[in-house]
């Protein structure tokens, strides 16, 4: 474990909290996608089936059993929380999910290591979590009125995936350990789709105003 | 050919 790991690690992590203690203390979803929370969900369901079948390390059981339980406790919220529910904006996050599902899946069906049911639902779980922030991000261009907390949330999200972008790298050098270039290929469309929320969301911190996204 | 791509990140 490195330094560029955990914090990818822990900046996950910490997005994932931002966000429930958002909907969990002020029983409001305003501005979060539950299009993107529920690729989310099938992210880590199609991934962390290895928990059944592999074991690596505590650390790594632990935080695969967090990501599973936050992913879903924050999709059920959503859907079934009596109060939250009502502040979910169903008319702004139309993205279709099987618009990013099916591409994904044929994609995982098409470029994978080995053809094994395991293999490819890792494989799948890596191409959709490459793009599952995107209805997040269209939803937020839509609205363009973004409260800190979910603003917060697609920033801890990025520096995640651009922390695990550095540990990659180093882990090359330090390690010589490979990972598939399946793996660097979609990490890299991953941290890119965060660029321009990057960019917009580091002027506003400089000149200290909201953060708004141009329409 | 070596085991490369060992699945221990989340």
């Amino acid at each position: 474990m490195n330094i560029f790991r955990l914090a990818g690690d822990m900046t996950h992590l910490a997005s994932v909290l931002v966000l429930l203690l958002k909907i969990h203390t002020i029983k409001s979803c305003a501005g979060v996608s539950l299009k993107t929370q529920e690729l989310y969900a099938l992210v880590f369901a199609t991934r962390y089936l290895d928990i059944f079948t592999d074991f690596i390390s505590v650390y790594n059981t632990v935080m695969k059993l967090i990501f599973l339980g936050s992913s879903f406790s924050i999709v059920w919220y959503i859907r079934r929380h009596k109060i939250v529910r009502r502040s979910y904006d169903k008319e702004q996050d139309t993205f279709r999910h099987y618009f990013l599902v099916l591409p994904c899946l044929l994609l995982a069906l098409l470029i994978h290591e080995k053809f094994t049911v395991k293999e490819l639902l890792w494989t799948f779980s890596i191409y959709l979590e490459a793009v599952a922030i995107l209805p997040q991000l269209v939803l937020l261009q839509r609205t363009r009125n973004i409260d800190n907390l979910t603003g917060q949330y697609v920033f801890l999200l990025g520096a995640y995936r651009s922390l695990y972008i550095l540990n990659w790298i180093y882990r090359y050098f330090t390690e010589r350990h490979f990972v598939h270039w399946i793996t660097w290929i979609a990490g890299l469309v991953q941290t890119l789709l965060y660029a321009d929320f990057f960019y917009y969301y580091f002027e506003s911190w400089k000149n200290n105003v909201k953060l708004q996204l141009p329409a | 050919e070596e085991e490369t791509d060992v699945k221990d990140e989340l």
